[in-house]
């Protein structure tokens, strides 16, 4: 474990709260992609299968359990609770053009032929494009509640500190993973524009607009 | 081994 490895954690973590948080204490979904909590749900549950077969550390296997029971617990709040309010006209990305090449790349390239590693391998891969439903819908209706900008920022600062964790472990352990590296990689870089739009306007207390 | 390696990031 280093610093930025735990920041990205916490980063990661503080991101799930705000989302959760902000649906039960608003009791709406609006602004809010299911699609994409969709898809971080089949994530988490492809990578962490492995919580059945090895023991890493009592931080590891918490983690892994909020990380999935939050997601679910998104999905329920978007699809079922709250459902009335879950704005679907906007949420229009089709996943399987997401979920389909993440499948077939995952086969192709991975560490290993075998059933865990390609289901690691897939989430990886899922993982790094899971929030386009939302980039979409956001730019889509031009504009992002301030609380739901925060949420994309803390989720998207949890990879790029991941960057960081890469390189020093890269650095201090000679351990590298490229699979994680390229898609962790992707997965920042298509933060990037609202990174911009983050830094520029809800910064400064404006709320996140698109240009007309 | 990498196998076990990579599993302890979340």
């Amino acid at each position: 474990m280093n610093i930025f490895r735990l920041i990205g954690d916490l980063s990661h973590l503080l991101a799930i709260i705000i989302l959760l948080r902000k649906i039960w204490k608003s009791r709406s979904c609006a602004g809010i992609s299911g699609k994409s909590q969709l898809l971080f749900a089949i994530v988490y549950t492809s990578r962490y299968l492995d919580l059945l077969t090895v023991y890493v550390s009592m931080y590891n296997t918490l983690m892994k359990l909020v990380f999935i029971a939050a997601s679910y617990a998104t999905c329920y709040l978007i699809y079922l609770k709250f459902k009335a309010t879950y704005d679907h006209n906007h949420d229009t990305f089709r996943i399987e053009f997401l979920l389909v090449p993440a499948v077939i790349l995952a086969l192709l390239i991975n560490h290993d032929f075998m059933a865990l590693e390609i289901l690691w391998t897939f989430s990886i891969y899922l993982e790094s494009v899971a929030i386009l439903p939302q980039l979409f819908m956001v730019s889509k209706t031009g504009e992002a509640e301030s609380i739901t900008s925060h949420y994309l920022f803390a989720l998207g600062s949890y990879r790029g500190l991941y960057i960081l964790n890469w390189i020093y472990r890269y650095a201090m352990e000679d351990h590298y993973d490229l699979i994680a590296i390229v898609a962790g990689v992707v997965q920042t870089v298509l933060y990037c524009d609202f990174f911009y739009l983050y830094i520029t306007k809800v910064l400064r207390g404006k709320k996140l607009q698109l240009p007309a | 081994g990498k196998y076990s390696n990579k599993k302890d990031e979340l």
